[in-house]
């Protein structure tokens, strides 16, 4: 009885995974991996096929004031764009996970301040590992897999720009080895978010209750799911070492843009979040 | 800590449909 339990957890928090998360593992690999006619990306491996793939998906724009544009150079506007752009969508990437929390039976009977601290701590490690299936060595897919945006290109960007996106690769390219589906990542993602140990939570046990629950469903779904991958489950935990490390270099990075970019502005709820974080 | 992060605590808050960020 207990390990059916463990498993309709599985299949419930793989359902609202598919329900909140519109670009699944599935359906980006068969992009990348050409397997679909339909949806072959516009690749951006320059400044012009940027500026040609923003006007694509009409991303939105940033307002710039006109003595502003020839002082800064074409060149710098986009790179600020169209990472303002990428703000717009991680701040609703924030939205989708945190309706996935809430997703994660008793997760909404927990102290509130305590789902605010567990959200603000997990949503960016959340967010590097849903990038992971969107990346290859070569690239990754944006825009919910309309774009595919070489590695290269991002390493080509002035600094501190070139500098955001290498580390998530190097992680990616070494997460995806492990070959997780979207169904395990569901249960992953479930033990990022209901983490114990964040700072300031004012009611741990409950917590580690949760957790202790979502990680016993997520060995053994790793187990039926995945029978010859030795210490799988062991690999898989070991990653989240990774990830925090991956976050803090990652805030430090926008504190830095902050301070020498005079049109950055973060996005109200990246500010939130990311303010004394670590 | 909810008056620090009154959209993270709005997203919580909010029963169904998707707030505008």
């Amino acid at each position: 009885p207990e390990s059916a339990d463990l498993r309709a957890l599985a299949r419930q928090l793989y359902e609202s995974y598919l329900k909140y998360f519109p670009l699944t593992k599935a359906k980006a690999r068969a992009i990348l991996s050409g397997k679909t006619s339909d949806n072959t990306p516009f690749v951006i491996h320059d400044m012009k096929s940027l500026l040609e793939g923003e006007q694509m998906i009409n991303c939105r724009q940033m307002p710039m004031q006109e003595h502003r544009r020839s002082d800064m150079g074409i060149m710098h506007e986009v790179e600020l764009r169209f990472f303002h752009s990428c703000q717009s969508r991680s701040a609703e990437a924030v939205s989708e996970v945190t309706e996935f929390a809430k997703s994660i039976p008793g997760f909404v009977n927990l102290d509130l301040n305590d789902q605010v601290t567990l959200l603000k701590y997990g949503v960016i490690e959340v967010l590097i590992i849903m990038m992971a299936p969107l990346m290859n060595k070569d690239g990754t897919l944006i825009s919910y897999g309309q774009i595919f945006m070489t590695r290269e290109f991002l390493k080509s960007l002035r600094k501190p720009f070139c500098e955001m996106m290498e580390p998530k690769f190097e992680f990616s390219v070494k997460f995806n080895m492990l070959e997780l589906d979207d169904s395990d990542m569901a249960l992953f993602l479930a033990v990022i978010i209901l983490s114990g140990d964040r700072p300031g939570l004012l009611n741990v046990k409950p917590i580690e209750d949760l957790q202790e629950t979502v990680l016993h469903s997520l060995e053994l779904q790793l187990k039926m799911n995945h029978p010859d991958s030795l210490q799988l489950f062991a690999k898989v935990l070991q990653k989240m070492t990774d990830l925090r490390q991956l976050v803090t270099d990652h805030v430090q990075l926008i504190q830095l843009l902050k301070e020498t970019e005079v049109d950055w502005c973060l996005h109200p709820l990246l500010q939130e979040i990311m303010r004394d974080l670590y | 800590l909810k008056e620090k992060h009154k959209i993270l605590h709005r997203l919580l808050q909010n029963s169904s449909s998707p707030v505008d960020l």
